[in-house]
Parts: C-alpha cells; sequence; structure tokens
C-alpha cells in the first residue's frame, strides 16, 4: 500500500515532528509513482504532487500519526477535495422532462447506464422515457429495447434511418405531451476527434435542451481520458460523469484526471452488468482506490 | 522533443513523459529508460535523434518477435476463440477478421457465443451477414459453450475454413466467468484436434495499466495466442501492449482502426512504434 511504501521512505529519514522539504520530495515521489501506475493522467499528477508539496512541507506532523500516515492523510484529503465539491446529484428541469444525454467514446457503458438510470428513476416513482438515438451501431436500438422490456419502461424509437437530431426531437415532444418525467437519450460511441459526429452531437443537445450532458467513461481509461473529457467538455459543455465498470480491479485514476480537466462531479458510479448496478458515487472511497 | 539540443535529464525526463502518456506505464518506461542509459554510454551517443532511435529499435525489438500471421495452415475447421473484458471491441473485431478472411478465399462460421448481453446475437448477426459468413446461433441465455460446441461440429459438417467463436465480455477478475472461457476452451479442445488454434484477447487501446491484469487473468483462464489492439483510430496510443507482451509474450496480430468492416490491419510494429512518438 501507499502507506507501507511512505514508512520505507521515511525509514531512512529522521523526520522529527515536522515535515522537512527532504521528507516531502521523498515521499511525493512515492505518491507520483502510485498515481500514474493508477492511470492518472501525467499532467494531472504533476499539478497534484505540486498541492501536495506546498500543503505538506512544515506541516506539524500529528501526535497519533507517523510522518508516512501524515503524508497520506494530507494526500487523501487534498484528493478527495478534488474529486469532490458540489453534490452530485441529477438536475431537475424546472418544468418536465428534464432530458438526459449519454456521451461518450464506443464501449463505454452508455446504453447499458441509460437502462440503469431509467430503473433509478422508476424506483423513485418517477416516468422516464428511453431514447434509442444510436442509429449506427448493429443492433443498438434492439439493445436499448430489449433492456426496456425488462425493465417494463418504454423506449422511444424512429429506426435506424431517421437522423439523431430528429429522434432527439421526436422523443422530447413525445414526452412533453404524454408527462413523461425524464427524457433519457442514450447515443451513439464516437471519437472526440470525430468533428462530423462531435457536431452532430451539439445540435443534439441543442435541439433537446438538455438539462444534463454526462460523460460516460470507462474506469479502466489511461492516459487518454484528459484528452476525452476536454474535448467533450469544451464542445458541448458537459454537467457530470459517471464511471462504469468499477466493478473490477481497475485503480480508477481516470476518475481524478477527468474531474481535474473538466471540473465535473461524478454523478454515478456503475458497478456491473445488471441494472440495478448504478451506484452514487463516493470521492472518500475512490481516493483509497486509486491510492491502493 | 528537445529543445536544448542535448542529451541531458531534461531530455531524458521529456522521453518520460511521452512514453508514460502513451500509457507504457512506469515500471516499463523506466526499464526502457535505463537500458537505454547504458546503451547511450556505451556506444558514446552525442545526438539525441540517436537516442530516439535506439529507445524506438528497442521498443520493436520487444514487439516483434514472434509472428503475427494467424493460424491458418492445417486440416479446417481452424478454431478461433475471441477473448476480452466490456466494450473493447470482439463482435466488431470478428466481423472485421470474417471479412478479412473471406478476402483470403476462406469460408467462415460465425459462434454467437455471447448468450448474455442484450442484442449481443443480433449484432453478430448482422456481421456476419455484412462479411458473408455464416453463423450459428442459440437463444439469450443459452450455455455459451453449448454455442460453440454446435459452431464447431457445424463446421466440420459443412467443410467450413475457419469459425469464430464471439464471447460475452467479462472482467477478468470474476472467478465464475472466468471459469465460463476455460470451459468453452475444452469443450473445442475436445472437439478439434489441436482448437483453439487461436485465441485471440482484444485490448482497447484507450485502456491503461489495467491491462496488464487483463492479459494476467486472461493468460490464465485460455491459452492466448495474440492481442489485438482496437480504436487505435483514437488518441490513445496503445502503449500498455509493450507489458502485456512482456506478461504474455504473444505478439500483437492485427489493429482496429475504426468501426466499419475494413478497418482491421495486420500489425505493423514499426509504424506502430513510429505512432507513439508521433
Ligand atoms: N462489468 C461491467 N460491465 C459494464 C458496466 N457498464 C457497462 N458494462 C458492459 O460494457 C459493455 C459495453 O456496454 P454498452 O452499454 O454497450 O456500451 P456503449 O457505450 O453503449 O457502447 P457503444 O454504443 O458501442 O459506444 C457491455 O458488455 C456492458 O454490459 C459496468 O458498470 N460493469
Ligand atoms: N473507433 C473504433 N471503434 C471501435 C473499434 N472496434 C470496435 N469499436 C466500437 O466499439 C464499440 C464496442 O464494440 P463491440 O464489438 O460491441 O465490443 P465488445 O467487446 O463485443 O462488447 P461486449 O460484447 O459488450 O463486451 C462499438 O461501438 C464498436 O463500433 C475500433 O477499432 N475503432
Ligand atoms: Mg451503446
Ligand atoms: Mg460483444
Amino acid at each position: 500500500s501507499l502507506t507501507e511504501k511512505l514508512q520505507q521512505a521515511f525509514k531512512k529519514l529522521r523526520g522529527k515532528g515536522i515535515l522537512s522539504e527532504k521528507d516531502v520530495s521523498e515521499a511525493v515521489r512515492e505518491v507520483r509513482l502510485a498515481l500514474l501506475e493508477a492511470d492518472v493522467n501525467y499532467k494531472v499528477v504533476k499539478e497534484f504532487i505540486g498541492k501536495i508539496r506546498e500543503r505538506a512541507v512544515g506541516q506539524e506532523v500529528m501526535k497519533s500519526l507517523t510522518p508516512a500516515q501524515q503524508v497520506v492523510k494530507i494526500v487523501s484529503e487534498e484528493m478527495t477535495e478534488l474529486m469532490g465539491g458540489a453534490k452530485s446529484s441529477l438536475v431537475v428541469a424546472d418544468k418536465p422532462p428534464t432530458v438526459i444525454m449519454l456521451v461518450g467514446l464506443q464501449g463505454a457503458g452508455k446504453t447499458t447506464t441509460a437502462a440503469k438510470l431509467a430503473r433509478y428513476f422508476r424506483n423513485l416513482g418517477r416516468r422516464p422515457l428511453l431514447v434509442a438515438a444510436d442509429v449506427y451501431r448493429p443492433a443498438a436500438v434492439q439493445q436499448l429495447q430489449s433492456l426496456g422490456e425488462k425493465l417494463k419502461l418504454p423506449v422511444f424509437s424512429m429506426g435506424e434511418k431517421v437522423e439523431p437530431v430528429n429522434i432527439v426531437q421526436g422523443a422530447v415532444k413525445r414526452a412533453q405531451k404524454e408527462g413523461y418525467d425524464q427524457v433519457i437519450v442514450d447515443t451513439a460511441g464516437r471519437l472526440h476527434i470525430n468533428e462530423q459526429l462531435m457536431e452532430e452531437l451539439k445540435r443534439m443537445k441543442e435541439t433537446a435542451e438538455a438539462h444534463e450532458t454526462l460523460l460516460v467513461v470507462d474506469a479502466m481509461t489511461g492516459q487518454d481520458a484528459v484528452k476525452v473529457a476536454e474535448a467533450f467538455h469544451e464542445k458541448l459543455g458537459l454537467t457530470g460523469v459517471i464511471l462504469t465498470k468499477l466493478d473490477g480491479d481497475t485503480r480508477g485514476g481516470a476518475a481524478l484526471s477527468v474531474k481535474a480537466v473538466t471540473g465535473c462531479p461524478i454523478k454515478f458510479i456503475g458497478m456491473g452488468e445488471k441494472l440495478e448496478a448504478l451506484e452514487p458515487f463516493y470521492p472518500e472511497r475512490m481516493t483509497s482506490r486509486i491510492l491502493g | 522533443i528537445n529543445r536544448s539540443g542535448k542529451i541531458d535529464e531534461e531530455f531524458y525526463e521529456e522521453l518520460e513523459e511521452i512514453l508514460i502518456s502513451a500509457d507504457v506505464g512506469v515500471k516499463t518506461t523506466t526499464e526502457l529508460l535505463e537500458n537505454v542509459r547504458e546503451e547511450v554510454l556505451k556506444k558514446r551517443v552525442k545526438e539525441p535523434a540517436k537516442v530516439l532511435d535506439i529507445i524506438k529499435k528497442n521498443i520493436q525489438e520487444i514487439l516483434g518477435e514472434g509472428t503475427s500471421a494467424l493460424n491458418l495452415e492445417g486440416v479446417p475447421p481452424r478454431v478461433f476463440l475471441v477473448v476480452g473484458v466490456n466494450g473493447v471491441g470482439k463482435t466488431t473485431t470478428i466481423g472485421k477478421l470474417a471479412y478479412f478472411l473471406k478476402q483470403k478465399g476462406k469460408t467462415v462460421l460465425l459462434a454467437a457465443g455471447d448468450t448474455f448481453r442484450a442484442a449481443a446475437i443480433e449484432q453478430l448477426e448482422e456481421w456476419s451477414r455484412r462479411a458473408g459468413a455464416q453463423i450459428i446461433k442459440h437463444q439469450e441465455g443459452a450455455d455459451a459453450a453449448a454455442v460453440a460446441f454446435d459452431a464447431v461440429r457445424a463446421a466440420k459438417s459443412r467443410m467450413i475454413d475457419v469459425v469464430i467463436i464471439d464471447t460475452a465480455g467479462r472482467l477478468q477478475t470474476k472467478k465464475n466467468l472466468m471459469a465460463e472461457v476455460s470451459k468453452i476452451q475444452r469443450v473445442v479442445e475436445k472437439e478439434v484436434q489441436g482448437a483453439p488454434h487461436e485465441v485471440l484477447l482484444i485490448l482497447d487501446a484507450t485502456t491503461g495499466q489495467n491491462a496488464v491484469s487483463q492479459a494476467r487473468l486472461f493468460g490464465e483462464a485460455v491459452n492466448v495466442t495474440g492481442l489485438v489492439l482496437s480504436k487505435l483510430d483514437g488518441t490513445a496510443k496503445g502503449g500498455i501492449v509493450i507489458a502485456v507482451r512482456g506478461e504474455l509474450n504473444v505478439p500483437v496480430k492485427f489493429i482496429g482502426i475504426g468501426e466499419q468492416i475494413g478497418d482491421l490491419r495486420v500489425f505493423n510494429s514499426e509504424e506502430f512504434v513510429k505512432a507513439l512518438f508521433g
């Protein structure tokens, strides 16, 4: 664990109640390694380590802690604060329906998460409408329809031959007419560098007047998480992030990277393939996971 | 890269940043740079450009061993098993691979071995149509090993050249799911001499260090014979294959560079390394 590695590092130094600059330099080397191994972005790590250095040098080591534990405490607090922030609940529109759009790279878990969100709202006594706006991936519409059937929740679809912008428009009209509380739009996976598809997404968001634009990110994403998050945020203006596949053993450093570069709160995490596997995001838990 | 024009600490730091940013990982990057430093001293290298050549050559050596050719020789049917974690591109890669093999004049049969995920069978069916391949499927919820068995049986009786078995995505830490792929491998082993002739582990190029855990645990469950690195058309460099190569000692056979049926390329280590530093 990081604490053990730091204890080792501190063994060679004579910490005397205050963290000296030398103590801290030794410690941040270990912290940096831990964060990079956890897939936190190189530049995000650099910036984060800078903050730790500032906070740690000259800090008094609490009576109940070893210098190593004191550093871990500083690092954990700093990271939890960075990833926490405003309470990450979903926006509720003044006038229904609340429109939520799920966006992200191919295979991140958008379609599955859309169904999970629908189930979440239904369990709160709301009436969500799922929207099959991925007309590109083979059987994407069927995938969402199949999930809707399992949940006994409606899925709005106009087939695969209609433009996604028109599908979204039709869905919102239907939702307004029939009094749905949420419109959950599943979109096709796409690369942040595909200008045409990013423009399509922007037009969908504008047409739908989305209240929430959530970036779905695979928790095992590596260094690329920063480029992806920045691009989606810049183009669309994200309101939140959902981190998926955290039921595996990935450290999930992408969480810190994405939060650091977009400032967007992580609102939920995916903890499995089952539709009940959607949980709220707890920054302290994510922090201890990343630090290993 | 390298503004100062000399081989100093700042230069090595720049190299480190490039490698780590490409998902090569800290441990592998450290080892690579240590070897490069040694060689630079030993050969008294003076220009930064030469150092870059050395590191590229070293990476290529790690990646280039072994053939990236598919095991297509021998008595048909050749049986290929495709595995990997959720969403990496297994089903799409199988569609592309089927098309690739059809272009080579092979007959192909696909096994709809993902009997779990919603519309997984329909998705593979669409790819079989596009590629001109046959398909064997049961219903959602059926036993995946039974589908694999059925497909191999059908391939034998229909004199098919290649059977490609699609499997459900699964995180490598799920013991029961890893036991299931081991079972699929055993089932086809019994049915065809030497099967599966290829076990392709698909890795998503955007994946970070978790790829090493994926390689290790899939490698324990099945005899992985090759890697496919998908989604290289994005901005991720896929540097994880270097460490994975070290873990499994199997070559990267293909890369996925898009979502269309033709977006599959035979792996070229020289081009890959060039793009890593590109
Ligand atoms: N283990 C696990 N698997 C997940 C989770 N979320 C999604 N998946 C799986 O990840 C795979 C991809 O999920 P999809 O919902 O199809 O992903 P997508 O983003 O819609 O994919 P595209 O539409 O192709 O971009 C499927 O096998 C899902 O079952 C999760 O939290 N945990
Ligand atoms: N850009 C790009 N997208 C790809 C590539 N390969 C696959 N995809 C996309 O990635 C997404 C997931 O592909 P699938 O083939 O469903 O992945 P899978 O591994 O079979 O997923 P599960 O069966 O759910 O585990 C789809 O949107 C594909 O179009 C690639 O090389 N480049
Ligand atoms: Mg989808
Ligand atoms: Mg699949």
